[in-house]
């Protein structure tokens, strides 16, 4: 989706930073 | 391969028993003793000493150690619960029991609202809602003009503002949340639900280390 039709929150939510899933990656 | 043997991880600082974590979070015994393997490995990818520090956790989720972002940087805080530099393993444990699929709505809601309050006031202010959007905008080499950012931001307010006093209460969260689900489903690691099975390899370890 484009950045301009998220919301701010829905965009920032996107982050790897938020993305924990990548901790379980060998 | 993490450094400690789970044995000796018991002499780590930090260090809770399985069976009191599980009892609090929405973790099993044999789950939390799965999770020690990960943890041990991060804990012990750069410093030895058993704890997960900032650089670990980077290293971890992003495979470079020096890439800082903003949101890592919150989560980390965020399950550093003793606020001292570190994650211990019951912390790590219970940080992530939010992100479990068992774990409830309202502590998911809770965790994203305090994760993006970036100053620890209460709320969530429109300057740190911008800092964010920025740093999004920055790690994903996406160059907006500064009027389109301001929009963006603006329109979030909007919607998420209700009372209009320029801050996003906790109340006010919980409402904008019900009425955008999708903002918390990256609280909820799928992973989690059964680590058991994900990851065969914990089981047998845990499993070896029960029958001794």
């Amino acid at each position: 989706a484009s950045p301009l039709t998220m919301n701010a929150f829905q965009l920032i939510s996107t982050s790897q930073g938020l993305n924990l899933g990548s901790l379980f990656e060998k | 391969m993490g450094c400690f043997a789970s044995k000796s991880l018991k002499r780590v600082p930090g260090y809770e028993e399985p069976t009191l974590l599980a009892a609090e979070t929405a973790f099993s015994v044999s789950e939390v003793e799965a999770l020690f393997e990960l943890f041990n490995k991060i804990s012990c990818s750069i410093i030895r000493d058993g704890l997960i520090h900032k650089e670990e956790f980077q290293l971890a989720l992003f495979r470079n150690q020096k890439r800082r972002n903003l949101f890592a940087d919150r989560v980390f805080d965020l399950f550093d619960y003793k606020r001292n530099g570190v994650i211990e393993f019951g912390e790590f444990i219970r940080g992530l029991s939010v992100f479990h699929p068992n774990a409830s709505y309202d502590s998911k809601v809770s965790f994203a609202y305090r994760l993006y309050d970036l100053r620890n006031t209460g709320f969530i202010e429109r300057e740190e809602l911008k800092e964010m959007v920025l740093a999004l905008l920055h790690e994903s080499d996406l160059v907006l003009s500064e009027d389109l950012i301001e929009l963006i931001v603006d329109k979030t307010f909007s919607e998420a503002d209700s009372n209009g006093d320029g801050k996003i209460d906790l109340e006010e969260w919980k409402e904008f949340v019900s009425k955008n689900p999708s903002l918390i489903r990256n609280m909820t690691l799928p992973y989690l639900k059964d680590i058991t099975g994900a990851f065969p390899s914990f089981v047998e370890q845990s499993e070896v280390e029960e029958s001794e």
